[in-house]
């Protein structure tokens, strides 16, 4: 996934079957934030992989005053990354069960 | 000091903790 400065991890292990999944996001590098960001640590919240959409996440996120409108392309994307990389993950374990 | 914990209006909730150090280097 490419470098957006803001860091997207697993929070807890992914058994591959729950739907939502525990996620931890922190800035790894606020020069790549549009506006200065108030280091707050890493925030961590529960994402429902079937049914919920980063971008969702983000706006959230800006409203609960973590992040500045201005950056929530950056932090939707850096979630969707790490969400396309669980969910690919997780299809390549079941073709390797068939 | 910022709040440990933030629940979103829409119920979602927000852990804050300490940054995690680069786990690669105890790998």
């Amino acid at each position: 996934a490419e470098d957006t400065g803001v860091r997207v991890e697993l929070a807890e292990e992914d058994d591959g079957k729950k739907s939502s999944i525990a996620l931890k996001l922190w800035v790894e590098d606020p020069k790549k934030l549009k506006t200065k960001y108030k280091d707050n640590g890493a925030i961590e919240f529960t994402f429902d992989l079937e049914n919920e959409v980063p971008e969702d996440v983000a706006q959230e996120m800006i409203e609960s005053g973590f992040f500045h409108e201005s950056d929530i392309k950056i932090v939707g994307k850096s979630i969707k990354d790490r969400v396309a990389l669980i969910k690919w993950k997780r299809e390549r374990t079941v073709l390797l069960q068939v | 000091g910022s709040a440990a914990q933030v629940v979103h209006s829409a119920g979602r909730r927000f852990i804050v903790s300490p940054v995690p150090e680069a786990r690669l280097k105890d790998q």
